[in-house]
């Protein structure tokens, strides 16, 4: 089938993929015991091409999930709300386009010009979210005592708390280590 | 608050908590979430004298049975004050509250993720009666090993033996090689006092496979191990360092007969065995850990994207124009490409995660009914969902860490820690390359059945092969 350059097309796009990825395994474990190879032999030699099949077909089902339960999802929100949640989905599913380029060639009929749209889309969408990527992490509401990171605070202390954070090594509690006496002191001084 | 920081909260365009309420399943949940967090806090279980980075290897364990052990003194408190139920509390003890007050890892999850999960589902009514209430009071502590040294994720290639004797109507537990050593089950090594092992069963000259079996493994009142029982520590490792993953080997163990779970398959006195309904109910725990597994790395992934964004709207570095001062980090679109693309992986696999759950509970249910068509498709997808979201769970959390430069290379940013519990999950409950050629197993069966209807999942399959055709 043609292309389509929407989220639903892409989806499709990366079902058309893993079944294509699918039917190439059988065929490839055919030939192989076509040639005389046990099943289980023909099974190894494909293995690594299997592994790939499976990680298509997850790809496919987290897109349509995440894209399905998302319009869902969206119908009881307010409208700012849902425009970000949709630039999310988007953004998800062309990033993962953008990822298996060479296996969207092979399999569909993806075109140099669909990808140049679709790397366009995925930098305007950047730009779009840029302002609501901190609001995006604060709704997860995770608080200090969770996030336990000197970098991740609410408050952005971050320098302070890393400093704070250095002050407690065990190291800073004297400001000469007795390791100078033993070993540093009598090699500096050429008493080794 | 940090301006910069500041200023980017005044410039959203949405209402944060309205899509916090959505994330936590509406208002009424993010209230009850944040009640629960307030009590757990004001308790004080979390704040360390000393940061437990500098601890010794034997310290932190120590630090860690104390905090569990805080926590669930506080957990029993807290449901007789409210009379609420315990999986209400059970949630403290896992996710993010649970890793909050036990940084790197708890001795005590086994106990709840795996062993009273495994006694609910593969014990009989009789057992779980006197089991259950034993576990959940902590009277007992248990865990769950299946992993040998020697085999991991093909469990009928499981070495340990149970050969039933039935002139004393016991089972002998046996480790026959070194390889056979159970190997890495949290709480192993110094905490539980019962296990569930998983061995090879023997009756009447026959092995019928796996099976689970609880085995005491210390004496209740001493807490020394048992004769015959060869149990310890496996040691220190890239992260986790507080669940005291252990090594288990028996030598000629006798356990009771009532002490196999007998849910699904049976002995008899007479050593006569009973066969279950089907072999691929013993898969349950996994397929339950697994699901669950979707959920806790949502919470790590959404943690990690919190701590860079927030230090990418404070970092400022070089100049993005002549003449203009430092920007802050989060104005580069690479920087922006690093992060946002991890808020959307958490929103993705949280929703992936909630469908998946609610496959499991129906399949589950179906189950109950002697119904099990949907169970290979659900083992499939939760094999494949676990590799998958793992794995980019792991490259979100490193990206995370590599977006904070140097200072997200300090323990203080908990990226690593984060980076080492996530990491972690790539590896246990089934290693991901051998969860995807499980799950392809299933695709190579529904691509030559593609001719029959389909489950829903790979319904897609049928309809490329009717296309090749055509």
């Amino acid at each position: 089938p043609p292309w389509d350059n929407s989220l639903q097309g892409i989806i499709s796009g990366f079902h058309t993929l893993a079944a294509g990825k699918i039917g190439l395994c059988v065929s490839q474990i055919e030939k192989r015991q076509a040639s005389g190879m046990s099943y289980e032999d023909a099974w190894n030699m494909t293995s690594v091409q299997l592994t790939a099949a499976s990680e298509a077909h997850c790809r496919a089902i987290i897109l349509s999930s995440y894209y399905t339960e998302t319009e869902k999802m969206s119908r009881g929100v307010s409208a700012p709300l849902r425009l970000v949640l949709t630039q999310l989905v988007e953004l998800y599913v062309v990033y993962w386009a953008l990822q298996c380029l060479g296996d969207l060639l092979r399999f569909t009929s993806i075109s140099e010009r669909n990808i140049e749209e679709l790397q366009n889309w995925y930098e305007d969408l950047l730009v779009k979210l840029r302002p609501n990527a901190v609001g995006l992490v604060d709704a997860f509401d995770i608080r200090d005592e969770i996030l336990r990171s000197a970098l991740g605070a609410y408050d952005g202390r971050a320098y302070e708390r890393l400093m704070e954070e250095a002050m407690k090594s065990p190291l800073n509690k004297e400001p000469v280590n007795e390791s100078f006496h033993k070993y540093l002191k009598p090699f500096m001084q050429g008493k080794l | 608050v940090n301006p910069d920081l500041q200023k980017e909260r005044d410039n959203c365009t949405f209402n944060v908590t309205e899509l916090t309420n959505l994330i936590d399943g509406g208002p009424q949940k993010t209230e009850e979430r944040k009640k629960r967090e307030e009590m757990v806090f004001k308790e004080g279980i979390h704040i360390d004298e000393v940061p437990s980075d500098y601890l010794s290897h034997k310290e932190k364990y120590e630090l860690a049975v104390k905090k569990a052990c805080m926590l669930f003194k506080m957990m029993r408190r807290l449901q007789e004050e409210e009379n609420a139920g315990m999986e209400n509390y059970m949630a403290l003890l896992g996710g993010n509250l649970g890793s909050a007050i036990l940084g790197d890892g708890s001795p005590l999850t086994l106990h709840y993720v795996m062993f009273i999960p495994t006694l609910m589902g593969q014990a009989t009514v009789e057992q779980q009666a006197y089991w259950i209430g034993r576990a959940f009071n902590l009277s007992i502590i248990g865990t769950y090993a299946q992993t040998e040294l020697g085999h991991g994720t093909f469990i009928r290639g499981l070495e340990t033996t149970a050969t039933y004797d039935a002139a004393t109507k016991q089972f002998v537990l046996h480790s026959p090689t070194l390889t056979a050593y159970k190997w890495w089950p949290g709480g192993l090594a110094h905490t539980a006092n019962y296990c569930v092992v998983m061995a090879q069963l023997y009756t009447q000259g026959k092995c019928h496979g796996i099976h689970p079996f609880i085995v005491q493994l210390r004496d209740e009142e001493t807490h020394m191990p048992l004769p015959g029982i060869k149990v310890g520590e496996i040691g220190a490792k890239l992260g986790m360092n507080g669940t005291n993953n252990g090594f288990l080997g028996f030598d000629n163990v006798r356990i009771p007969r009532e002490h196999m779970l007998m849910k699904n398959s049976k002995v008899l006195e007479d050593g006569t065995y009973v066969n279950a309904p089907s072999s691929k109910l013993t898969y349950g725990t996994m397929m339950f850990v697994r699901v669950m597994l979707v959920h806790d790395v949502c919470n790590y992934m959404a943690k990690a994207v919190t701590i860079a964004t927030r230090y990418s709207a404070v970092r400022r570095q070089s100049q993005l124009r002549p003449n203009e001062p430092e920007p802050q980090i989060l104005e580069y679109v690479t920087q922006q490409h690093k992060l946002l693309i991890g808020i959307s992986s958490v929103h993705a696999f949280r929703l992936c995660a909630a469908w998946l759950w609610d496959m499991y509970n129906n399949v589950t249910a179906e189950l109950e009914t002697g119904d099990l068509e949907r169970l290979p498709e659900l083992h499939a997808l939760s094999c494949c969902l676990k590799a998958i979201t793992t794995s980019d769970a792991a490259a979100c959390v490193e990206r995370c860490r590599l977006s904070c430069g140097g200072h997200g290379y300090m323990l203080s940013s908990n990226l690593p820690l984060t980076y080492g519990l996530v990491t972690a999950a790539c590896t246990y409950e089934g290693e991901n390359t051998v969860m995807l050629l499980q799950t392809a197993r299933y695709l190579v069966k529904a691509w030559r059945t593609a001719a029959h209807a389909l489950p829903p999942t790979v319904s897609y399959v049928g309809l490329a092969r009717t296309g090749r055709r055509s």
